[in-house]
């Protein structure tokens, strides 16, 4: 059996709603140390990975190790238009592993809302694991989020894709569209702690901007997002959710290839 | 520009 508690205005639900531009459905597996939620997006080349330990809950309990297809659509959905303020509790059960029950208890406990919201079937990502996967890259760029969503946005003045590539002391992205290009030096500062760049061999990909404004918005629940970048291979972008917790977001975005 | 491959594709035709 699982059961899950969380405050509504909570990041979880936030982190929800900002994923919900790329996907509509996810595979959450939970057990007794936490949630791992999964998802790929309908052209198979953005990946999310989301891990919340049990201890980010107001309340966790899960006696058996479960995963399952929820439309985080509908979830979110649902969730939005009951009480603003209230406590949320996720349960599944054993006995009927067909759907999971969402309630929402109002503050002052007088009203309670519930849904049963069915299980979807998704079929399971082959993809390896990721803390693997960030130990190899030529060049990794920790930076505060709000400065990674204003590039994003500013780049998105053209529609199109953005190159991004290793200069001297810094990084380097470029967007060209129709009406003409676009291009911001984002270089490491002598003095600030909060942004580190290092490059151990050059580097540069081609990427969907689109994709890139998506990931910006979640990365805007946290103070600090890391890029990692390495030739030939998928763009790794993480951050922490909240201060003082260890909830991670990582996205993998394939790259793109001239022609 | 076309994207490189599925995620799916890439990782496992390593």
């Amino acid at each position: 059996m699982l059961e899950l508690k969380l405050v509504k205005e909570s990041l979880f639900l936030n982190v929800l709603e900002a994923i919900l531009d790329l996907v509509a459905v996810a595979s959450v597996s939970c057990s007794s140390t936490g949630l791992k939620l999964q998802a790929m997006d309908a052209k198979g080349v953005a990946f999310i990975s989301l891990l919340i330990p049990a201890k980010e809950f107001q309340f966790y309990h899960c006696d058996k190790d479960l995963s399952m297809g929820i439309a985080i659509g509908d979830m979110v959905e649902a969730i939005r238009s009951a009480d603003k303020d209230g406590t949320i509790t996720i349960k599944a059960s054993d006995e009927n592993f067909r759907n999971i029950t969402v309630s929402i208890e109002s503050p002052e406990c007088n009203e309670t809302t519930s849904f049963s919201l069915l299980l979807v079937t998704l079929k399971r990502f082959c993809i390896p694991e990721l803390q693997g996967l960030l130990k190899k890259y030529d060049a990794c760029v920790q930076m505060p989020s709000v400065d990674f969503m204003r590039i994003c946005k500013y780049l998105s003045n053209v529609d199109g894709d953005v190159d991004i590539s290793t200069i001297d002391k810094g990084i380097r992205f470029f967007a060209l569209g129709k009406c003409g290009c676009l291009n911001v030096k984002y270089m490491q500062p002598e003095k600030a702690t909060d942004i580190d760049i290092s490059v151990q061999a050059p580097v540069s990909l081609t990427l969907d901007l689109k994709y890139m404004n998506s990931f910006a918005k979640v990365s805007a629940l946290s103070n600090q997002v890391k890029l990692c970048l390495s030739k030939g291979q998928p763009l790794v972008v993480q951050c922490k959710i909240g201060q003082k917790t260890k909830s991670r977001i990582i996205y993998l975005l394939a790259p793109k290839i001239k022609g | 520009n076309k994207h490189q491959a599925d995620l799916e594709k890439f990782y496992n035709n390593r």
